[in-house]
């Protein structure tokens, strides 16, 4: 899992 | 952007929007639970801290900017401008069972030990269980307002999208974030035994009356 590096949803 | 997570925002939007109107125009926050309101705005406000570092698209900012001024204006309504209306006797349950707990399951378990990262898990946890003082007082008072009940339906309805919206991403980006699929699959559980009440009475015009 490519973990997210900023989290982009709301 | 996909479709489910932009309509799962649209519905976001228009939960915290009914609201809002709800308590402005019947200048009343009757059968609504502060509690729930507090956390809420302690779920944007640990999460949104990036909205001044780090920029992802107007809308991400723009969206973020609404969802604080919304929550906090519903707090100030409940809590300030129209308190003689809140309903302290039925909004009883104890947050601070879900605030630590909260806290200390962000600390164990999240992407990386940093301030910003264990707050937005800190909220992603606690968003996940935010709703229970509302469900537990409709559950108290035996019945919810419909348009209350309208609030409670687009709130469930959002997350539920967000799940689509995870499927499609682990679909078609091969990107996944477990902690915040957990926790949305925790918070959209609370939401059916009320979504099987919304859909069984209030779509058929009756009131949302909870078995006594």
């Amino acid at each position: 899992s490519t973990l997210p590096k900023i989290h982009d949803e709301l | 952007m996909n479709i489910f997570r932009l309509l799962g925002d649209i519905s976001h939007l228009l939960a915290i929007i009914i609201l809002l109107r709800k308590i402005w125009m019947s200048r009343s926050c009757a059968g609504i639970s502060g509690k729930s309101q507090l956390l809420f705005g302690l779920v944007y406000t640990t999460r949104y801290l990036d909205l001044i570092t780090s920029y992802i698209s107007l809308y991400n900012s723009v969206m973020k900017v609404v969802f604080l001024a919304a929550s906090y204006a519903t707090i100030y309504l409940m809590y300030v401008k129209f308190k003689a209306t809140y309903d302290h006797n039925h909004d009883t349950f104890r947050i601070e069972f879900l605030v630590v707990p909260a806290v200390a399951l962000a600390l164990l378990i999240n992407h990386d030990f940093q301030v910003v990262e264990i707050l937005w898990t800190f909220s992603i946890y606690l968003e996940s269980v935010a709703i229970l003082p509302q469900l537990f007082m409709v559950s108290k008072t035996g019945e919810a307002e419909s348009i209350t009940s309208h609030y409670l339906f687009a709130l469930g309805v959002y997350r539920g999208l967000y799940l689509l919206n995870w499927i499609y991403r682990f679909w078609a980006e091969d990107h996944y974030d477990l902690i915040a699929i957990v926790a949305g699959v925790v918070q959209t559980v609370l939401y059916c035994d009320f979504f099987y009440l919304y859909i069984t009475k209030v779509l058929r015009g009756k009131k949302l009356q909870l078995p006594a």
